[in-house]
């Protein structure tokens, strides 16, 4: 008699201790679910940092070769105002 | 019914005999 | 006796039920981990792309401006050479 009391008492406790670690089980698998949409948006920012690192290397480029195009006419600029200077001169 | 036999609160599943989780789910039967 | 017997079944299987259950708590908090530290990436990646996507503006300003300076250089330099040829016919 008492041992099947004491059976039936382990068995409510043991079946108590089923259902707390099923709800932990349930948050858990829910937290899951929010990383896992967070999870998918770091492709689309990898994508996003490629994107504008090519941007700006092609920006960059393209400033650097402008500069030295500025440059070159600066220089014909000189040559020529010193011709002419010097035609004017004469 | 048979004895002991316990409908599954989430999916519904009818368990036949005392069992502690049900068959379809695993889910633990809350509050017997 | 029959109930004793069927008493001790479901405690064995309440227990082996309790293992399983903390087996797969114990692996769903080892995916978290890993999560955790993949979502720690994010604000990385966030800034990553924003410090890209500064540089890029930046160098396209510049880039605009070189653009008006080369532009503004060579009407000069067109008024030189024009100045220049007429200088020299007369």
């Amino acid at each position: 008699e008492l041992h099947l009391e004491e059976l039936q008492q382990q068995l409510q406790q043991a079946e108590e201790a089923l259902v707390a670690k099923q709800e932990l089980i349930d948050k858990l698998k829910e937290d899951m679910e929010q990383h896992k949409a967070m999870l998918e948006t770091i492709p689309v920012l990898k994508a996003q940092a490629d994107i504008y690192k090519a941007d700006f290397l092609a920006e960059r480029e393209a400033r650097e070769k402008l500069h030295e195009q500025r440059e070159d006419l600066k220089e014909q600029f000189e040559q020529l105002r010193r011709d002419y200077d010097k035609l004017k001169a004469d | 019914p048979l004895r002991g036999a316990w409908a599954c609160q989430t999916c519904t599943f009818l368990n036949a005999g005392p069992t502690v989780l049900c068959a379809v789910c695993e889910r633990p039967l809350a509050g017997r």
